[in-house]
């Protein structure tokens, strides 16, 4: 464990921390892509199936339940709970069209063809494009609540941070994956266009406009 | 070592 990934992970916890706290408290998951977070659902699904079969530590134990508890809560919000307040109209991003590439790319670049590893990489290839349907929500709303900026800002940081991780990983251990870096970076730079409008935008008190 | 057969990281 390094600071980077104790940061980037504590990013994520974060941004669910955030992201339930407002659909909680406002009782509502307007402008949330619901599609989104079903494919996150997905992603830590396939990911942390070795849950139960490898222990790392409690603190990787505890972090995975805690965000697979957290992902499916939030389906059940917005699919049930407070479906009332779902933008159905707006959340129209094809998942079939990032899931199944994500499938056939990990039967055909993955480190081992095992069940288990061949999940992990799929959830790997589907983690980096998972918050597409949520960027192409607020790009159709045009704009974003700004917790649910800080939501996004959060998120996207998590895997930004882990790329530190994987630096001072290489440079320390001489420890690397390029599968979860690869995807990692591409996570990344989906948010650029984001993280530029948050930074100039939302951190000076103004809404977050997405041009349409 | 490329890649790790265990993945501890989340």
């Amino acid at each position: 464990m390094n600071v980077f990934r104790l940061l980037g992970d504590l990013s994520h916890l974060i941004a669910v921390i955030i992201l339930l706290q407002k659909i909680w408290h406002t009782r509502s998951c307007a402008g949330i892509s619901g599609k989104s977070q079903v494919l996150f659902a997905l992603v830590y699904t396939a990911r942390y199936l070795d849950l139960v079969s490898t222990y790392v530590s409690l603190y990787n134990t505890f972090m995975k339940v805690i965000f697979l508890i957290s992902s499916y809560a939030t389906i059940y919000f917005i699919y049930m709970k407070f479906r009332a307040t779902y933008d159905r109209n707006h959340d129209t991003f094809r998942i079939e069209f990032l899931i199944l590439p994500s499938v056939l790319l990990a039967l055909l670049i993955n480190h081992q063809f095992s069940f288990l590893e061949v999940l992990w990489t799929f959830s790997i290839y589907l983690e980096s494009v998972a918050i597409l349907p949520q960027l192409f929500m607020v790009s159709k709303t045009g704009e974003a609540e700004s917790i649910t900026s800080h939501y996004l800002f959060a998120l996207g940081s998590y895997r930004g941070l882990y790329i530190f991780n994987w630096i001072y990983r290489y440079w320390s251990e001489q420890h690397y994956d390029i599968i979860a870096i690869v995807a990692g970076v591409v996570q990344t730079v989906l948010y650029c266009d984001f993280f530029y409008l948050y930074v100039t935008k939302v951190l000076k008190g103004k809404k977050l406009q997405l041009p349409a | 070592d490329q890649n790790n057969d265990l993945h501890d990281e989340l």
